[in-house]
């Protein structure tokens, strides 16, 4: 269902985004950064993949560009038969809406919004902004998978990290999307409520969607039937799970 | 240094902040919310706490009271011999920025400023805004102490989740503090990465500091000397570390 063919990403940090530090102090400034390295890899429908590997790796912008919220810098992305290449940001914006779950590793929740209007929002991308009766009890069902069904009401800043967390997830699952990328999304909860998530997941996984998850965390990793490393800016692992 | 007893804080939430929902879905809607339900503790100098519990069990809130970035709704608070209710907002952020370094669990960086000027903003609430000779190797020597060194002029969008929290590591550091509140300071770092940030706050303790750290993984608890359980607003548990 994905397949990716040398993939890279190149940061290019001209002198203006460096400030006017960049004239001081020469030499040790790094002006690109090479993310992304050459990733080759394939991904069949129903799989569930943990990828690991130091911080600053290049984790999150492989997922980036896995959820086409991001292009790469070369290399080619097929997502479902579409060479994500040949689409324009709105046809992108409408395959990742559809088919894609996004927990993002810093939820990006709209500050203004309540847990309600935050797990809402992927569905009004689509549609006509009017949310169905179906779609009020898939939202209430949700918040009470992740334990938030008494925080309804709240905003993002009333929350604690791992609430917060938690509709980051809630909201990743509203469109029931056939692959669910997270980038940790368990980083900031106790192991009671990481095992209820993973536990979550887990059946979804069972019920044929693809999860494609970044951990830092062995025991998370153990949940995926495929570990994947990363080293910078490239895969140097690719190996069924330990409980496989 | 520091002593809690019978510490409490409610967030009250009125009808304003619950919006138009209110309105409509009463029972199941809480309007107050006891985050602290009387916490009594004492801290040593030169101790090494961890703090575990579920999410939303009020860590944050207690270590948000103990860095006085925010008032008790009752109870007494006492700091290095200070009644935090009798200082008024100036004198709380003087006690604050002098002998305190907080690691935030959302990293609060300033988007606009770059790792060096992230890490040196506590230094500006001082003085008169000139950074030093020593201040400046002092912030070279953070950022390569959490490898930060090749990433001094990138903006927290430039960087890995991972980097933007060892910013924060870096930043609570550079007024050299007697405690260190760090809540999930290593939530989205590598193993490697975490042992190395780790072993940088136990040198920290061996030379005097005082550590109070919340955290979700038993792994990183285990280098505390004193374990302490949050459920539900109130301590559960307090005891040596099993490295005792
Ligand atoms: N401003 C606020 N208004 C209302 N409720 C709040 C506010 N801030 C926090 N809360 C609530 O207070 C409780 C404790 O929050 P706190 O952030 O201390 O939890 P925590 O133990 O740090 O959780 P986590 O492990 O998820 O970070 C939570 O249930 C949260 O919803
Ligand atoms: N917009 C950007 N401009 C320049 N460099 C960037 C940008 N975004 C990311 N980087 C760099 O690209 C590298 C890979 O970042 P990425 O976010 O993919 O890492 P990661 O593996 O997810 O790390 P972490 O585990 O800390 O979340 C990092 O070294 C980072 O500094
Ligand atoms: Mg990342
Ligand atoms: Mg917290």
């Amino acid at each position: 269902v994905v397949r990716m063919t040398d993939l890279r990403k190149t940061y290019f940090m001209g002198h203006g985004s460096g400030g006017g530090l960049f004239g001081k102090r020469g030499g040790g400034e790094v002006l690109t950064v090479h993310a992304l390295r050459g990733v080759s890899l394939e991904f069949r429908e129903g799989e569930y993949v943990a990828i690991m590997g130091q911080s600053g790796s290049g984790k999150s912008t492989m997922l980036n560009l896995l959820g086409c919220l991001d292009r790469p810098t070369s290399g080619e992305y097929i997502l479902g038969g579409y060479d994500v290449a040949q689409l324009d940001d709105d046809e992108l914006s409408e395959v990742r809406s559809r088919s894609i779950g996004f927990i993002f590793q810093s939820y990006n929740l709209i500050q203004q919004y309540t847990v309600t209007e935050n797990i809402q929002l992927p569905l009004t991308y689509q549609g006509n902004g009017i949310i169905s009766e179906e779609a009020q009890e898939r939202t209430m069902e949700l918040a009470r998978l992740v334990g938030l069904h008494d925080r309804l009401d709240h905003r993002p800043n009333q929350l604690s990290g791992g609430q917060q967390q938690r509709v980051a997830i809630a909201r990743s699952l509203i469109n029931d999307p056939y692959i669910i990328l997270a980038d940790e999304a368990t980083g900031n909860l106790d192991s009671a409520t990481s095992y209820e998530i993973m536990s979550m997941l887990g059946k979804l996984n069972d019920a044929g969607k693809t999860i494609i998850m970044v951990t830092h965390e062995p025991d998370i990793a153990e949940y995926a039937k495929r570990i994947i490393r990363m080293k910078d800016g490239v895969i140097v692992e690719d190996g069924p799970s330990p409980r496989m």
